[in-house]
This record gives C-alpha cells, sequence and structure tokens, in this order.
C-alpha cells in the first residue's frame, strides 16, 4: 500500500530550469495553443523571474478576495452608463490577479501576434489598442493598430453584444466596455470585432473583443486577456459553433516547461475522468464542481462531504493555490505533516504554512494526494500538484484554508 | 467557497465539456 501511494524523487527535480524544455510530441497547429507561463524562460515575454512570496502569492490572496467578494451577495453591480466615459464599479472587481498563463493567438487581417494570459475566471476578451487615447502600458511587441487591420469594425451602441456587456457605454453611436479586476487593474475601450486566428485553418471572423484605449494596473508585459468563462463574449462561447463547446489544457508542470490550451474537444476529453458542472446563481459564468473528499497517502482524511458543499467549489485556472474549508485544510494539514514527518519544517510563506527545508537531502518520498469529486471522479496529484516551490529550503504544500467555513 | 487552483491542475489535463455538462480530469494527459 505504501509503495502505491508514495513517491520518492529527486529534490532537484522541485525547482524549474533555467531553460526551457518544450514537450516533445505536442503540436501547436490546429485548435491547440501552446501554453507557457507568463514570466519563465518559455515565455515570449522575455521572461522575469517570479518574485513568489511578494508577488504571486500576495497577488493570489487578492484573486481570492476578489472572486469571495464577486459570489458575495453584498457586490454591487455595474450598469449601463450613457456618458461617453464607461463608469467603473467601485466595488465589484472581476478577478485578475494571477491568471500567469500565456498563450499568443492572431488578431487581424493580416493576422499580428498577440500574447494574452488565459483566464477561466474572465469572459471579456481584449487587447490593448492604438492610439490609446487614454493610457496604454509597455508591453511586449507592438500594440494592436485597428488600422492596418481591413476586417476591424468597432460595434455599435444598439447592437445585441454591447447589450449584453455587465459595463457598458456609448461614445456617440459607439460601443464602450469597460472591465475592473479584482486587483484594481482597469481597461476601457471600444468593443470591437475583427478576425482572431487561432492557427492556419482556424480563424474565426467577426471575433467580438474590447479594444483598449485606457489600460492600467498590474498586465506585466501582455497584450491583453482572453476569457474562458461561460458568458456569450468569451473565446470558448465565440467559438463554440465551429468547434463545440468544450476546451481543455494541459498547464506546464513548470514554469520552464510547455502545456497546451485546445478549443473545442481533445483526445483526452475521451479518456478523462468526470464530475458534474454545476452553475452557481451568484455567477453563472464561473465553474463549479462538487469536491466530496481528500485523501493523503491513499487515506481518506475524516471530513464529511457536506464541509465542502456548504459553501461550494469551483475550478479556476488563475488561481493559483487551492483554497478549502477550514476544517477540511486542518485535516490535510495533519494528515500531510504526520507523512512528511521525517523531514525539517521551514518557516511558513505568506498563506501558507507547511513548509519544508529539503536543501539537505537528496531524495524525498512524499504521499501521494488525490482530490475526489461527486460522480466518482478522481484527480491524483503529484509533485508539481501537491508543493508550492519558490527555494528549496521553504518547498510548501500548495493548500490554504478559508478564513471561515462560510467562504 | 472553496477554489481549485492552477497548482493542483497541473498534473492532468483539465477538460471543460460546457455542452455536456460536466468537468473532467485526465491525469496521464499532460506526460
Amino acid at each position: 500500500g505504501e509503495e502505491q501511494f508514495f513517491r520518492t524523487v529527486r529534490v532537484d527535480t522541485l525547482l524549474p530550469a533555467a531553460v526551457c524544455s518544450t514537450r516533445k510530441g505536442f503540436s501547436t497547429g490546429g485548435n491547440s495553443l501552446r501554453v507557457v507561463h507568463r514570466r519563465g524562460p518559455c515565455s515570449p515575454l522575455a521572461g522575469v523571474k517570479p518574485n513568489h512570496a511578494r508577488t504571486l502569492l500576495r497577488q493570489d490572496v487578492l484573486r481570492v478576495e476578489s472572486l469571495q467578494r464577486r459570489l458575495s451577495r453584498e457586490a454591487s453591480v455595474g450598469g449601463q452608463t450613457q456618458a461617453s466615459e464607461v463608469a467603473l464599479p467601485a466595488q465589484r472587481g472581476i478577478t485578475f490577479g494571477t491568471a500567469n498563463y500565456v498563450v499568443t493567438l492572431g488578431l487581424g487581417t493580416p493576422g499580428r501576434d498577440q500574447t494574452v494570459v488565459f483566464d477561466t475566471g474572465s469572459n471579456v476578451c481584449w487587447v490593448q489598442c492604438q492610439p490609446c487615447v487614454g493610457s496604454c502600458y509597455p508591453q511586449q511587441g507592438p500594440v494592436f493598430d485597428p488600422a492596418a487591420s481591413s476586417t476591424y469594425s468597432n460595434v455599435s451602441c444598439g447592437s445585441t453584444a454591447c447589450g449584453n456587456l455587465d459595463v457598458r457605454g456609448c461614445s456617440g453611436t459607439t460601443c464602450l466596455y469597460g472591465v475592473k479586476y479584482g486587483d484594481n487593474s482597469t481597461t476601457v475601450g471600444f468593443l470591437a470585432t475583427d478576425t482572431l486566428t487561432l492557427a492556419p485553418g482556424y480563424a474565426f471572423p467577426g471575433f467580438v473583443f474590447g479594444c483598449g484605449q485606457r489600460n492600467q494596473g498590474l498586465f506585466g508585459k501582455v497584450a491583453g486577456l482572453v476569457g474562458l468563462g461561460r458568458s456569450s463574449f468569451s473565446l470558448v462561447s465565440q467559438a463554440s459553433q465551429r468547434l463545440g463547446k468544450a476546451f481543455s489544457y494541459c498547464l506546464p508542470a513548470t514554469s520552464s516547461s510547455t502545456g497546451h490550451l485546445t478549443i473545442g474537444e481533445s483526445a483526452a476529453s475521451k479518456a478523462a475522468s468526470y464530475t458534474p458542472m454545476l452553475t452557481d446563481p451568484r455567477d453563472s459564468s464561473l465553474y463549479f464542481l462538487t469536491l466530496t473528499g481528500i485523501s493523503v497517502g491513499g487515506q481518506l482524511l475524516p471530513v464529511s462531504p457536506s464541509v465542502f458543499q456548504s459553501a461550494g467549489t469551483l475550478i479556476d485556472s488563475g488561481t493559483v493555490i487551492t483554497r478549502l474549508p477550514p476544517s477540511a485544510y486542518s485535516a490535510l494539514r495533519s494528515a500531510f505533516r504526520a507523512a512528511m514527518a521525517k523531514y525539517p519544517m521551514a518557516p511558513p510563506r505568506t498563506l501558507l504554512d507547511t513548509c519544508y527545508d529539503f536543501s539537505n537531502t537528496e531524495t524525498i518520498s512524499y504521499p501521494v494526494v488525490s482530490l475526489h469529486f461527486g460522480g466518482g471522479a478522481e484527480l491524483q496529484l503529484e509533485l508539481p500538484g501537491i508543493f508550492y516551490v519558490a527555494d528549496i529550503s521553504q518547498a510548501c504544500l500548495g493548500f490554504a484554508g478559508n478564513g471561515s467555513p462560510g467562504d | 467557497v472553496g477554489i481549485i487552483g492552477n497548482v493542483q491542475q497541473r498534473t492532468a489535463e483539465v477538460v471543460y465539456d460546457i455542452g455536456g455538462g460536466r468537468i473532467g480530469f485526465s491525469p496521464k494527459a499532460c506526460s
């Protein structure tokens, strides 16, 4: 039993390599895009080594606070304004923060490459646009120029697409969009259509996106964002007529490796183990599911499924650290610490309180952690799914507890 | 809410079958 539920690995495999390692046998053709961590050596955004504690984990806290606020019944909702400037809601920012995985796709005719973050917690797709009437932050590569695209059009104020925006306004007859993210980053500009190209042969004319004229905040060097939420504006919704209403991804195991984002069905979908996708009326654009239990080293934690189900569970590509109800996290932490008792612990790192110092060890043995879902689906986690490693002397269990059981 | 974050998603292909109303995990598909 122990061999089946414990793994032994070399400690040096915990850290990403200094150079990019592309996965062999993977083609970026067709409806699949190459996914990289935006700060790693595989990124086209001139990789900058992340400062895990100060940047990534604090942004992750902001993102989770934003998600919790978004699902709070007290959240104010932005509405239409007839002013020439979109009024962004003061309280309700949708998530952004740590959506750290990027893909490159083509926009316009001829197509211009845009490296954008993708985020299942967002819906509106946007890129920075010339002439940057308000402001554009410095991005990698040229800012998209609508005047250089023969297929670009602004969307009119009276159109259905404009009416479906959460936050909108009009400048004359032209529709304005606005998005405020949970970390106070904002983008405002023209709602527009142009041809989006995933790959040769996979072009989507009339793709609706935001042509950002005033963009401020923590966007790094990306050109914009592609939302993969469930609203009509997301990439998956807009591509669904041709590719089907599905997408899948493999996130890179480390920041020095690559993954993929496939719009439409993938070969892997047939072999997957499934759990029902739930809709929560508090925000129908997010992806909810039922988490029923967690096991550590093959032993199911003594936590009632109702503990997970009272507040619900969502899956999000942009949140880094999995958040659990307090009692469930407490049980996970106890079981994990017991299984790792032979290794010296290290100080906590921001929200991560179960960390180990592996600097004097060549190999480690760790317990497999599995997440169990409604319908019998299981996600068995391996090394990259269990540890968050910023430094070999501070490798932390990559889970955290929510502040209260109702969060 | 509880949130399944991307550290835990790094070990499997995650499938969002919106038309079919289901989310899938394919453990060996990414290696």
